[in-house]
């Protein structure tokens, strides 16, 4: 970033960002930490993995619909607890949000991803690529299941993850801001709260790089998930229309 | 606006419909 536009903020200003972002974030984490401590990390059955198999490829899309618009809905409330996101204007915190809140709810998954099997927490239990295999999709599903694998190696704590997310949510570069000057502000304070957690916890020099590589990927996996949308909709407009959840649609559905 | 409703709805809300 540019030297002169930066801002100058105290390592106790940084201290006390770092600390209300992760407040927010736990506030607003759809699954507490002590509930995934008691999980049981039961993976599908294989009978159950062939039920969800066997549905109907609409079925299963209006299914994982419901549960990433779940998912977000977190992700808003997050959004308006972080310091200086209710004071843009609305145009901009839709952009924002329309932009970013799938990126987070990716970010999240790591929270519920077992990397020894391969497996995220999904209704219920935890379920392997192969229970998505209705939705018709496979390439999306192994990328967004490497993603979240790669997440994990990286093996952040809750305040990194936090802060990271907010990092994501403040991208002064998404298309149609208004007020793109004030979104840069913010996002380079968080900026430099994230390399201010990343050097508190003793993170190696290329931590803030490799989560620079994240958000490119995040990126990818997002434009691919509206791409797939479209082509869904295209054979399925009804069932979009009729089935889908009202903010998925104001969301992906353009 | 008709076009984000539901957004606008939980960005003013002061608690989202969410069972936080």
């Amino acid at each position: 970033s540019d030297g002169d536009t930066s801002p100058t903020v105290s390592m106790a200003e940084l201290d006390h960002l770092v600390q209300t972002i992760s407040k927010s974030h736990l506030e607003t984490c759809q699954y507490l930490r002590e509930e995934l401590q008691q999980m049981s990390w039961q993976k599908f059955p294989q009978d159950e993995v062939e039920s969800y198999q066997s549905k109907p490829r609409e079925v299963m899309w209006q299914l994982c619909a419901v549960k990433i618009t779940e998912a977000i809905q977190y992700v808003v409330e997050f959004a308006k607890r972080i310091d200086g996101f209710m004071d843009l204007c609305q145009n901009d915190q839709i952009v924002l949000l329309k932009a970013g809140s799938l990126e987070v709810v990716l970010v999240r998954m790591c929270r519920l991803f077992d990397s020894q099997n391969n497996s995220v927490y999904f209704d219920g239990k935890f379920a392997g690529p192969d229970v998505f295999r209705a939705l018709g999709c496979d390439d999306l599903i192994a990328s967004v299941f490497d993603f979240a694998s790669s997440m994990c190696s990286l093996r952040l704590s809750e305040d990194e993850l936090a802060v990271f997310s907010a990092f994501l949510l403040l991208s002064a570069d998404r298309s149609w801001l208004q007020e793109k000057l004030q979104v840069e502000k913010l996002q380079q304070k968080t900026q430099l709260a994230l390399q201010h957690v990343l050097q508190k916890n003793r993170r190696e020099d290329g931590a803030l790089n490799k989560l620079r590589c994240k958000v490119s990927a995040l990126r990818s996996l997002c434009t691919r998930h509206t791409e797939t949308l479209s082509a869904f909709r295209a054979v399925y407009p009804d069932v979009v229309r009729t089935h889908f959840p009202p903010l998925y649609k104001e969301l992906f559905g353009a | 606006k008709e076009k984000h409703k539901i957004l606008h709805q939980l960005l003013q809300n002061s608690t989202s419909p969410v069972d936080l």
